[in-house]
């Protein structure tokens, strides 16, 4: 394993992503705006770097961006989650009260689900959770494993007024959405339907169904349908860690939901992901406060335990995302971060630079340790045209940011794009990258693709290369944007059409000596790039004072 | 770690073995030949054990791998221990 210290560790802790002080975290839990407050609760261990052990941590936020830890929301304090207080959502009622729904695990290990609510709805922070005397309010039914019956959804109403969960589980080897519906929360009615099945695709966890304006931008309230409206669902695969989608329609009438394209349902390995790198157990919410969805990812490590032990936390949240449909491909949805994120930007610099094939270009920003970059690229016309009317070019419908090489590997239209934490000499670099092919009926196959491969000089660290084909519609210019944050670069290609979340563990690209470079690998084509490059501040993440709240000292 | 410890009483058996030899230093001469050979067969015997503790010992590791805390908790992996190991081969995760 490689020689880590505390110069190269302390570097690795993000500036602007949510991470607890110290310690594990997972899933993102019952996510909420509530009295001027957005509440975000979390999967954590207090006791170590590693999983174990599951409470809910608490934090709160005016903006999403900076937050205030609040005391631990949940503990494993009853027989129904003496194993760990596990994922849930909340769901608002008609009154404007809160009930949550998560997952226990029990003495002996059964997945049950159990009810908590408020102990005083006048408080905005929401800081004590009483749960209910008749927990568990759900036990794994007949036909489902004991392990296997966990993560409820944010409830939604029905048209005859009831509200209705689902809850992720697997039968053999087909994942299933269980579905259920409650007038109060405590006494539940199972569907013998399911909401939606796939084989061969394992344990659903975390499932999320939410519906998606076709013609609006704006988000939609969970309970939401109607002519104008798509269902998604997305499950979180338990056997291969990421998170699929797939957009259908839901018939309320009998509690299901069809696919609008079977090839590419949920949890197909073809089908699609919201994050084509590492992103899991996410989960939405409907914003009240602005009316918008938002999306909270989990994003783990990709290197290893012992090294989160070193350096004592493990895990961090991708920057909350909007989520709607693509309203130009209905095939999609877009995801794009919250808009205040934009809050942290400092000092930017415009660029706009012609580089030739096989040029690598430094970009002067000075330390490029934490960036947000807007880009676009253009390819020149002519060479465009070249490469399309040579019939010896074959149409490349397979091409995969994974197995074909990287940002290395050279054709004719790409690789390009950025090298984000790299050192002087390149010796360590991240590339976040545009690779354009000739597809179907010549046309443009575009993929977007972030290579890690080379992004430390550690062997200990996952370094995979992440991607997927991108839809570039006619008209529309290749674009990309980047946050960078010290071990996390997340990538939006084509206003959030694909996103690619990694982890990065740079060792030389560190502190003052991390730079970013432009760059063109593509053998025939010369590429225009009109970017601009913002420094970020730091969040403000630290544990709440009565001062941070507003609120006199109880002292 | 769990394996470590199933070595340990292996290993304990050979202090009162080594402790009875020292006891019998004042017997018999013509009885101490048998005693040689008994902790001879003994010590191959404790050796052929020991043998097929590290061969148990390693079968339980990998058990172990495939069934982390969480897994047997009854939720996903949520480690990268196993994997990192093939990423020099830029093999996706």
């Amino acid at each position: 394993a490689f020689p880590w210290n505390n110069t190269i560790l302390s570097w690795q802790r993000t500036a602007f992503h949510f991470q607890p002080e110290k310690n594990w975290m997972n899933d993102p839990n019952g996510p909420l705006f509530y009295k001027g407050w957005y509440h975000f609760f979390y999967q954590y261990n207090p006791n170590a770097a590693v999983w174990g052990d599951i409470v809910w941590g608490h934090a709160v936020s005016k903006d999403l961006i900076h937050w205030l830890y609040l005391p631990i929301a949940m503990v494993p304090d009853q027989w129904y989650d003496a194993n760990g207080v596990w994922t849930g959502s909340a769901t608002f009622l008609d009154d404007g009260s809160i009930v949550m729904l998560y997952t226990g695990s029990t003495d002996e290990f059964v997945q049950v689900q159990n009810l908590a609510y408020p102990e005083d709805p006048s408080d905005p922070l929401l800081l004590k959770w009483v749960k209910f005397s008749g927990n568990p309010v759900l036990v794994p039914p007949p036909g489902i494993g004991a392990k296997d019956f966990r993560d409820p959804t944010t409830a939604w109403k029905t048209s005859s007024g009831k509200w209705r969960i689902t809850i992720g589980s697997k039968i053999n080897r087909t994942g299933i959405s269980l579905i259920y519906d409650t007038t109060d929360f405590k006494t539940y009615e199972k569907h013998e339907t399911l909401l939606h099945q796939v084989p061969n695709t394992g344990m659903w966890e975390c499932v999320d169904f939410y519906p998606v304006s076709k013609t609006q931008l704006n988000g939609l309230d969970t309970s939401v349908n109607g002519p104008d409206v798509k269902h998604v669902i997305k499950a979180s695969m338990d056997d291969t860690r990421i998170d699929h989608y797939a957009i259908g329609t839901y018939d309320d009438s009998n509690a299901t939901w069809v696919p609008d394209n079977p090839s590419i349902d949920v949890g197909i390995s073809t089908g699609l992901r919201y994050d084509y790198g590492k992103y899991y157990a996410s989960k939405t919410f409907y914003d009240q406060n602005k009316g918008r969805r938002i999306l909270w990812g989990w994003i783990g490590e990709s290197d290893s335990e012992a090294a989160d032990v070193q350096k004592g936390w493990s895990s961090v949240q991708g920057i909350p995302r909007t989520v709607v449909l693509d309203t130009r491909t209905h095939k999609n949805l877009v995801q794009w971060p919250v808009e205040e994120i934009k809050s942290l930007r400092l000092s930017s610099k415009k660029f706009d630079m012609t580089i030739g094939p096989g040029t690598v270009v430094p970009v002067d920003v000075g330390s490029a340790t934490q960036l947000d970059i807007e880009a676009e690229f253009e390819i020149k016309t002519d060479d465009l045209k070249l490469f399309f009317d040579d019939d010896s070019v074959e149409a490349d419908n397979k091409f995969s940011c994974e197995t074909n090489g990287g940002s290395t590997a050279r054709g004719a239209l790409g690789p390009f794009g950025f090298s984000v934490l790299a050192d002087e000499g390149l010796s360590e670099q991240t590339p976040v990258y545009f690779y354009v092919t000739k597809g179907k009926h010549s046309k443009l196959n575009t993929v977007f693709c972030t290579d890690t491969s080379r992004s430390t000089l550690a062997n200990d660290v996952v370094k995979p290369i992440y991607g997927s084909f991108v839809p570039v519609l006619k008209g529309e210019k290749l674009t990309m944007r980047i946050l960078v944050d010290h071990s996390i670069v997340e990538g939006f290609a084509q206003g959030g059409r694909s996103c690619i979340t990694s982890r990065v563990y740079p060792t030389k690209a560190i502190y003052g000596a991390t730079k970013l470079f432009l760059f063109n690998n593509a053998i025939d084509a010369t590429v225009t790039a009109s970017f601009t490059v913002w420094q970020m501040n730091n969040a403000f993440i630290h544990p709440y004072s009565s001062d941070d709240l507003g609120v006199p000292s109880s002292t | 770690m769990a394996s470590t410890e199933a070595l340990l009483p292996v290993t304990s058996l050979q202090d009162p073995l080594s402790e009875s030899r020292s006891d019998q230093i004042p017997e018999t001469r013509r009885r101490r030949p048998i005693k040689v050979h008994l902790a001879v067969y003994s010590g191959l015997l404790l050796i052929a054990l020991y043998v097929t503790l590290i061969v148990t010992h390693d079968g339980s590791k990998a058990e172990i791998a495939t069934e982390s805390r969480p897994r047997m908790a009854g939720v996903s992996e949520k480690s990268n221990d196993g994997v990192w190991i093939s990423s020099d081969d830029g093999k996706v995760e």
